[in-house]
């Protein structure tokens, strides 16, 4: 896109232009065509996340500082090429006769005040813990050297079928005018052929169905009924009773 | 010092011969990636390359490239090609064959699999050490998240949410599979 020249004469303070409301909490965007941000290469989101809700995991091409500004949580990044060292205690399970096992990446608490990083390309989500709701501040560089497409947020969710809100009124009106404005979008994988999705995950037909996400109105943040279950280490004080439990344990063991 | 050091840069890396290939599947094919790391110069342009070799109606996962765009060249055969955008929209999907060129953006999501001749290509990165993720397969995005998590989102049972995690055991490059038989 040809630079045209930053207009800085008169600043404004704004507030955001758009609002998408969610199962579990809505989502606040800044207006990504004004000329200030516009010149800056940045971008703004607000995300408000009621108790048990989940923002749904999803990646974008400009890296992001997220603002814990209330409540607390626990998210999870896929990093690429990283192991996923948090494991299932096989022993606990098997006695617990759970035929479930799981391994999966590192999971991080948050609290208020805490400063998140994104990566770019990076998938992340996170999940409001708390009795209040968890108010996330999130700040795009998309003109950062990372990002090698237009100086637009772009977010790749991998579930539900949010509304693309980032994308700026320009582009909103544009869309408008071919009727689309405010329709649903898919996630990445409701653009593939079934037959693809099948044979690239192992699963039946029902189950590509759900990966695409066609009988589900969500958007991205969405309301966890069960219990949400992973892999957490436990607070120091249980951790080191547990400690002296397991080396008690283990007394008669080589 | 130019004489020791630029002068003397190495400027060729082979990325065809397979017995470099960084993936391999006897059953679908190997993919060879040149990056800063096995190419020092490229650090200086700033570019990459990764040459891929699919057998026959064998199938590359689902990935997207985190950090550059890949522009892919058919050097031989021909594969049905899926690339998705950020609204979930298919924004080619088709036939790729030898000779013919396909721009796949930074961040957008493809799928190929290979037609009965096989398919062989080479793709340009605008990166130096440009990055894949993948989503499904043995080191994917779906192994890296939990099974509640998983059960969560696509509104699943733990049972789906396990078999969605852990059904696809190869990595990368995938064998001719089921819906494969089936057709035939």
């Amino acid at each position: 896109q040809s630079p045209r020249a930053c207009r800085l004469e008169n600043l404004r303070a704004q507030e955001p232009v758009r609002r998408a409301e969610a199962e579990a909490g809505f989502t606040e965007v800044w207006d990504q065509d004004n000329d200030e941000f516009q010149c800056a290469g940045v971008n703004m989101i607000r995300h408000t996340i009621r108790p048990k809700g989940l923002l749904l995991p999803g990646f974008s091409n400009a890296p992001k500082l997220v603002f814990v500004a209330q409540g607390f949580g626990i998210r999870g990044i896929a990093i690429p090429g990283c192991a996923e060292t948090y494991q299932t205690d096989l022993r606990r399970s098997q006695s617990a006769g759970s035929a479930f096992r799981d391994q999966h990446q590192k999971i991080r608490p948050f609290r208020e005040g805490d400063l998140l990083v994104v990566p770019a390309g990076v998938s992340h989500w996170m999940y409001n813990r708390g009795q209040s709701d968890l108010v996330l501040i999130v700040f795009a560089d998309t003109r950062n050297v990372a990002n090698q497409i237009d100086p637009y947020l772009r977010k790749f969710y991998l579930a539900g079928r949010p509304e693309q809100v980032e994308r700026g009124v320009e582009e909103w009106e544009r869309s408008s005018r071919k009727g689309s404005s405010g329709e649903k979008s898919g996630n990445l994988f409701s653009g593939f052929a079934d037959e693809f999705l099948e044979e690239a995950f192992q699963i039946d037909g029902g189950l590509v169905r759900k990966l695409k996400g066609e009988d589900d109105e969500r958007d991205r943040i969405v309301q966890v009924d069960e219990d949400f279950e992973v892999l957490l280490p436990e607070k120091d004080e249980e951790e080191r009773s547990r400690g002296r439990y397991i080396e008690s344990e283990s007394e008669s063991e080589n | 010092g130019l004489e020791e050091t630029i002068c003397t840069l190495r400027l060729k890396h082979n990325i065809g011969r397979s017995e470099r290939a960084d993936v391999f599947n006897p059953r679908g094919g190997r993919i060879s990636t040149a990056n800063y790391h096995t190419l020092p110069v490229l650090r200086q342009v700033r570019l990459s390359a990764e040459r891929g070799v699919l057998y026959s109606n064998a199938m590359v996962a689902p990935h997207y490239t985190v950090n550059s765009h890949s522009v892919m060249y058919a050097t031989r055969g021909s594969a049905r090609v899926q690339v998705v955008d950020n609204f979930g929209q298919s924004v080619f999907d088709g036939e790729v064959q030898e000779g013919q060129v396909l721009m796949i953006p930074q961040n957008f999501v493809v799928i190929k699999r290979a037609s009965d001749r096989g398919f062989e290509w080479i793709a340009f990165k605008t990166n130096d050490n440009a990055i894949t993720n993948l989503l499904a397969g043995r080191v994917s995005q779906m192994r890296m998240l939990p099974l509640g998590v998983l059960s969560n989102m696509y509104r699943i049972s733990r049972e789906e949410a396990q078999r969605l995690k852990y059904g696809q055991q190869e990595m990368r490059v995938f064998s001719p599979g089921r819906s494969q038989g089936r057709r035939e």
